[in-house]
């Protein structure tokens, strides 16, 4: 668990009398350094490490038996918290159609989600999807997401080249009542943070929508730029939760760690794979171990 | 060598970690560099915000000022593009047609990723922007044996450029970096100096895993210089700086936007510039 990975950290506290700030300081700096070698934001490790050394040199480890240990559980206490200590779900008992909206950075994984997230649905849980192709900019995203639709065996809206993404959204609302779906999944475009134009879209698209879950797609590869990406599409657009892609490769994903601090939303799934049976519910603890090295 | 009272104060250490921490270029070359500011300016000196800031630049220039040698003329001239999933390899690829079109070269563009959907569609389009031509194989055929077709036909009617796509991929996916060794090995055995060029693509909102797509794909291939992309976001993209401190890579090309124009040559100044905006 969490705690057995403390090994390093704990040989450098053990054997106190008690935790002071002479002795918890090698063990604090090697709990930064791994944060920082792990993509964690700069100022996200530093109000973490600001929250262990406070609870650290607190009352809670005064006269321990175990002074090491006590750090060692705060520590891992300290990570829990921002984690999340379970696995969070999306809710299926909600009235239908379930509206799910995907959105993201060029490249994070979206279209290959919707897919994934459409299997998901229809295989484990006995849903009728359709999936909406509305990134209208990318060369051959609608196909991308019509193929995959077809490898699945759901619908997939018809969306045509030219249409603009509020005409897409509505008539893909209107064929979800027709057709009586219980899901759609609207695939957008990848788009900087920064592209006023493109959050305004997005905006847009999400009144149109009125999607039941917003979800940020995160690479899981992402460095420090992963806390302006979730600040600003939090406070342009709204985020209900978190999917992060691409966990099978060997980054350590500090940048889940950073967007939980930032936007306090659930992180409901992660990508493993690039076929589309590669979703995982999301386990706060194992990603906890593996940022922590 | 600890020399007390010879270094930066605490205070502008922990800025300045923060400048270079926040721009990617993570814990170890950002000490690197804080270390040899301390050691190449005097006490003095160290007083001065602006000395700092100078010497600082001076050093991260020193560290990427490797200028990648231009592309040998050969007919063709292969270049192989390679890197992780979604990293900007085929949007980059529809850059350089583009460039090169316009340059009056007679470019082919190899659709070497058969795995991914519509991943030859989405090169064909790009094909069509740039006016050049795309050679493809059958569905689900071997990424080497389109390759290897592609190479045949750009020798056969003289092409001046051949730019091959491959699949996006993890780096720790064994059978992946293998299946790309054999690309290049196949690239070879139909031209024997081909590939000139094996670029790889970075995103520039990546973290520290840049470093290790770098060493693991200069593993399975002889990888030469870097394409950094997205750097028209808030990334910084300072993890070329930490590349360039442990691998010693070139950046040719940076990427900055989704059309067709948004490709420039790298500039080191600009971008130790920008880190400082
Ligand atoms: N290994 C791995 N690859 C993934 C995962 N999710 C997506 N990919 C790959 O990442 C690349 C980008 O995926 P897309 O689904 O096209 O990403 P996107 O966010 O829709 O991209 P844009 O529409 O251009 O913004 C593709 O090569 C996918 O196969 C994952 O969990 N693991
Ligand atoms: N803003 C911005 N977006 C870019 C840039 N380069 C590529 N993109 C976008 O990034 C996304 C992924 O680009 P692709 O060219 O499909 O990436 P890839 O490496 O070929 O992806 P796979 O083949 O799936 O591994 C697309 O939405 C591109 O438009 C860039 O310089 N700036
Ligand atoms: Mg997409
Ligand atoms: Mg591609």
């Amino acid at each position: 668990n969490l705690e057995d990975r403390f090994g390093d950290i704990l040989k450098k506290v053990r054997g106190q009398g008690t935790l002071s700030e002479a002795n918890i300081k090698d063990a604090l700096r090697e709990v930064r350094l791994s944060l920082l070698e792990a993509d964690v934001h700069f100022s996200v490790v530093k109000s973490f490490i600001a929250e262990v050394k406070e609870r650290a040199l607190g009352n809670e480890v005064l006269a321990s038996l175990s002074p090491g240990q006590d750090f060692v559980r705060i520590v891992a206490d300290e990570l829990t918290k921002v984690m999340g200590s379970a696995a969070a779900e999306i809710d299926l008992r909600a009235k239908p159609p379930l509206k799910i909206l995907l959105m993201g950075l060029q490249g994070a994984g979206k279209t290959t989600t919707a897919g994934k997230l459409a299997r998901l649905l229809k295989e484990k849980h006995q849903k009728e999807v359709l999936l909406v192709p509305a990134d209208l900019q990318r060369p051959a995203a609608i196909h991308q997401l019509q193929t995959l639709a077809r490898q699945v065996g759901v619908d997939a809206f018809d969306t045509q080249v030219g249409m603009p993404v509020s005409k897409v959204c509505q008539q893909a609302l209107a064929q979800v009542d027709r057709r009586g779906q219980d899901v759609a999944i609207f695939d957008t475009a990848g788009r900087l943070a920064i592209d006023l134009e493109l959050m305004e879209e997005l905006r847009e698209a999400k009144q149109l929508i009125e999607p039941t879950y917003t979800l940020l797609v995160v690479d899981a590869m992402t460095g420090q730029d992963a806390v302006n990406v979730a600040a600003e599409f939090k406070a342009q657009v709204g985020i209900d939760g978190v999917i992060l892609t691409k966990l099978d490769g060997d980054a350590r994903g500090g940048a889940a760690l950073s967007v939980r601090q930032v936007t306090g939303a659930p992180i409901y799934f992660t990508g493993t794979g690039e076929k589309l049976d590669g979703l995982e519910l999301f386990h706060p603890e194992r990603v906890a171990q593996r940022i922590l090295g | 060598l600890l020399r007390s009272g010879n270094g930066l104060d605490a205070d502008t250490r922990e800025e300045l970690e923060a400048l270079l921490i926040t721009s990617d270029l993570g814990l170890q070359t950002t000490q690197s560099l804080l270390d040899a500011v301390e050691k190449n300016l005097s006490k003095e000196e160290l007083k001065n915000p602006r000395l700092i800031k100078e010497r600082l630049k001076t050093q991260m220039l020193e560290l990427i000022r490797t200028t990648p040698a231009p592309w040998p003329e050969a007919t063709p001239t292969v270049v192989m593009v390679v890197g992780v999933n979604g990293a900007g390899k085929t949007t980059t690829i529809g850059k350089l047609a583009a460039r090169y079109a316009q340059r009056g070269k007679k470019v082919l563009l190899a659709a070497g990723d058969t795995f991914r959907a519509a991943a030859v569609e989405q090169l064909e389009i790009w094909g069509e922007r740039a006016h050049v031509d795309v050679m493809k194989g059958d569905e689900g055929s071997d990424p080497a044996s389109v390759i290897f077709s592609a190479v045949e036909k750009a020798k056969n009617e003289r092409y001046d450029l051949l730019l091959c796509d491959t699949a996006g991929r993890l780096q720790n996916k064994v059978n992946l970096m293998n299946e790309l060794s054999k690309v290049h090995r196949v690239i070879g055995k139909a031209m024997p100096s081909a590939p000139h060029e094996v670029l790889l693509v970075l995103d520039a909102t990546t973290g520290q895993n840049a470093v290790s797509q770098a060493q693991k794909f200069s593993e399975a291939v002889p990888v030469q210089s870097l394409a950094l992309t997205k750097l028209d976001g808030s990334a910084k993209g300072g993890i070329i700086l930490a590349i360039s401190d442990q691998l010693d890579l070139p950046v040719r090309l940076v990427g900055l936007g989704e059309g067709i124009d948004d490709l420039r040559d790298f500039d080191p100044h600009n971008f130790v510039h920008s880190l400082f905006e």
